[in-house]
């Protein structure tokens, strides 16, 4: 049986927006309603984390930035305050 | 790298653990936390003092999830693992490290507490998150060879723009002494075979030489092993594989080229008693299983296969090995005897005649020259750091030379 694609990805956005908010300060809310309105931050979010791991900059959740995203890691964030 | 200036504005810092993981016994713990904290004062003037009560600069706690005052929360198993405040007062300076997690110090699952102290040390100095892949700051876990030292240029660099590298010391003449092989006055710090090879320790060097092959290599101990110190004082060779180095009341496993985790271990834990402070030599008996460990004019015998003292130790060396009368600086076996070296004399030893064979130099295993003088009579030819003696290539030609001469007699005859 074929993985329910519109559950991974949800499943995988939610994962990152926890990673994003908590490396790369700036809350990201989840509601459904402002959903298109943080896009752009979320992606402005993911492209400075795939800049700082030397990734292909694409702003988009691919394998590779998601792999980053689960591998365990320390809780302090990437950017100094 | 990146960093928070100005640092820390004092040189002496505190530290206390506030908590243990039951994952781990204390002691592991302890010394997880020390040696994470040495690789940072071993590339800065910075220097840690432990202490039990009170504030200290870096409060080391294991908490769970939304843990007191703290604004940063843990998230249970996997994800974050800790995290540190950079310095300053308060929470400055102070490590976390998530109780959920499993942690250890061995190479097995789980995420290893002096890595992982290490990096976060890092923040409580004032490094933040290197994207350097190699560095010890870069912000994800990744086991590492536990023989491989652990600090990236990377992390140094960043450490010492804060607090600048060691202070200047006094140049020790004993450091800076490159010994020679064939200098008539050689002496030994530690010898042991390791599996095909035999090495000889002296100083921050060793020679290694085979059994098969004429080459003597010159080699820094630290290009095999950064993690041991200079001046070994024993070493030897075990039946399972494995060397051993000693070095004042510690001792270090060895297999291969990686010293095993969880060492340096205190030389009281093979049950040498408390006065016993260093070790001179040590040699294993291959046959028998039996280690014989020289402490001045002294020997005691380990039992491999038990992992034991043997009882009726420690006995005179004179009574054990008649003729060894003195210490001994280092030992090893070879073909069936012993060679016991003391200053620059080596006494090969037959172990079942329970007598001296043959009184040598110390460097009749470097293939000198004979007479040996103190001008250093062989060719030494450097290369990528070790040094070739070319004795053989002067025999083979001078084996030539007498092969063309008969060659030509018998042309003439």
């Amino acid at each position: 049986f074929p993985a329910d694609q519109k559950v991974e990805n949800e499943e995988n956005m939610q994962l990152a927006q926890a990673y994003l908010n908590q490396f790369y300060s700036t809350e990201i809310e989840g509601s459904h309603l402002i959903q298109s309105k943080n896009r752009s931050l979320i992606d402005g979010k993911i492209q400075e984390m795939q800049a700082f791991f030397g990734l292909t900059v694409t702003g988009k959740l691919d394998s590779n930035t998601l792999e980053i995203m689960k591998t365990p890691r320390c809780g302090v964030p990437d950017v100094g305050q | 790298y990146g960093y928070t200036l100005p640092g820390w504005r004092k040189r002496k810092l505190t530290y206390r653990i506030m908590n243990y993981t039951p994952d781990m016994p204390q002691a592991d713990v302890d010394q997880a936390i020390q040696k994470a904290l040495q690789l940072w004062s071993k590339v800065t003037p910075l220097m840690f003092t432990k202490i039990y009560k009170g504030v200290a600069d870096i409060m080391i706690a294991f908490r769970t999830r939304v843990h007191g005052w703290c604004p940063r929360h843990f998230d249970g198993p996997l994800g974050v693992l800790g995290h540190a405040f950079p310095p300053g007062r308060g929470l400055g300076g102070d490590t976390h490290f998530d109780e959920d997690e499993n942690w250890t110090t061995k190479n097995t699952t789980g995420f290893n507490l002096f890595l992982v102290a290490a990096h976060e040390f890092g923040h409580s100095l004032g490094l933040s998150h290197s994207n350097d892949e190699r560095a010890l700051m870069f912000p994800n876990y990744v086991t590492l060879d536990p023989s491989k030292y652990p600090l990236s240029q990377d992390d140094i660099n960043g450490i010492q723009s804060i607090y600048g590298g060691l202070p200047t010391a006094p140049v020790k003449t004993k450091g800076t002494n490159i010994p020679h092989a064939c200098d008539p006055n050689l002496t030994f710090d530690a010898i042991t075979t390791l599996r095909r090879e035999v090495m000889f320790f002296k100083g921050r060097h060793l020679w290694r030489i085979y059994y098969d092959i004429a080459d003597v290599e010159f080699e820094l101990i630290a290009s095999f092993w950064p993690s041991l110190p200079a001046d070994l004082q024993a070493a030897y060779e075990n039946p399972k594989d494995t060397i051993l180095v000693f070095k004042d009341e510690n001792f270090w496993m060895i297999r291969g080229y990686a010293v095993l985790p969880d060492y340096p271990k205190s030389i009281h834990t093979l049950g040498f008693p408390r006065h016993v402070k260093k070790i001179d030599a040590a040699i294993c008996d291959r046959n028998t299983r039996k280690t014989y460990f020289f402490v001045g004019i002294w020997c005691w015998r380990y039992d491999e296969t038990t992992q034991a003292m043997d009882s009726g130790y420690p006995q005179r060396v004179v009574k054990q090995f008649p003729g060894i009368g003195l210490h001994v600086d280092a030992a090893f076996q070879h073909k069936g005897f012993f060679y016991f070296f003391r200053g620059s004399r080596q006494f090969e030893y037959d172990i079942k005649a329970k007598k001296i064979n043959r009184v040598l130099r110390t460097n009749t295993w470097f293939k000198c020259k004979e007479p040996l003088n103190s001008s250093f009579d062989i060719k030494e030819k450097v290369h990528s750091g070790g040094v070739e003696i070319l004795y053989h290539e002067s025999l083979i030609l001078f084996m030539f030379s007498i092969l063309y001469l008969l060659k030509k007699l018998h042309s003439y005859q």
